[in-house]
């Protein structure tokens, strides 16, 4: 069987609201290392890749691997019903047709108890290699959020052209064109969560779609602190770290010139 | 102008 007791419950809430605009299913996985997802939005452009450690609960109970498949809008409904401050446990058998989830508020003076059908889904896992990344960002995720969201204001693509200097991010429209370059500061008197980054073996300069890179930027609650990570050629992973739990990242396909 | 890849383009299965 399988049980998980997480403390803050709402950190459920933030990691479905990251989630629920690209994917409408998924299959979490229940491994004794933590909950796992990973899963493709319908046009395969985008990848989420979701871990919460075993470590960050605080029961946690996995016997099996079982994979726990659920409708994510769904799922949503559910977990609204929570309070924010609740106590959140996950329930459910080895091969699951329900699961439960039980809320318990903070003062212990309502608990409530929600039974969920699971659904099979068909896995479309893929192999995302280990790999070094030729360019790592590291910046506020506010900021990161606040410049995707100016972007998609003025084009559909953003290009992200990483050097030493910095980070470019450029986009054209039918009103003109637009670009905001990020510096690195390091050495300058920020907390660490509100500096910028930049950790480079050789510039990389690539296209991505604004729509999803937006999308993303809705896991902006779960970390003061986003990183992009980039290869030439391939997609780019943009990382939120969530506290002594894990993470949410995004791997997005780049757009090429034919 | 460029085109939009899928992740299958970079990504095999497991």
């Amino acid at each position: 069987m399988f049980e998980a007791r997480l403390l803050q419950g709402g950190l459920l809430k933030k990691v479905l609201d990251s989630i629920k605009d690209i994917i409408t299913e998924g299959n979490f996985d229940c491994s004794p290392n933590g909950l796992s997802l990973q899963a493709m939005d319908s046009s395969h452009v985008s990848l989420i890749d979701i871990l919460l450690e075993s470590e960050g609960f605080e029961h946690y109970r996995c016997d099996r691997n079982i994979p726990m498949g659920l409708n994510i809008t769904n799922l949503v409904k559910m977990i609204k019903c929570a309070g924010s401050e609740d106590i959140v446990t996950i329930k459910c058998e080895d091969k699951p047709d329900n699961v439960t989830f039980l809320f318990e508020s903070k003062d212990n003076d309502k608990i409530s108890d929600f039974e969920m059908k699971t659904m099979t889904i068909d896995d479309e896992h893929l192999l995302v290699p280990d790999q070094t990344y030729t360019a790592v960002v590291k910046m506020p995720s506010a900021e990161f959020q606040r410049l995707c969201r100016d972007m998609a204001a003025i084009g559909d693509t953003v290009n992200i052209s990483v050097t030493k200097e910095g980070v470019r991010f450029s986009t054209t429209g039918d009103m003109g064109t637009a670009n905001i370059t990020v510096r690195p500061n390091p050495s300058g008197d920020q907390k660490e969560e509100e500096r910028t980054e930049v950790q480079i073996t050789e510039p990389v300069s690539a296209g991505f779609a604004l729509r999803y890179l937006n999308s993303f930027t809705k896991a902006t609650p779960l970390s003061p602190t986003v990183t992009l990570g980039m290869v030439p050629n391939l997609p780019i992973v943009v990382e939120y770290k969530i506290a002594d739990m894990g993470h949410v990242r995004y791997y997005l396909a780049p757009k090429i010139e034919d | 102008a460029a085109s939009q890849r899928r992740l299958e383009d970079f990504f095999g299965a497991p």
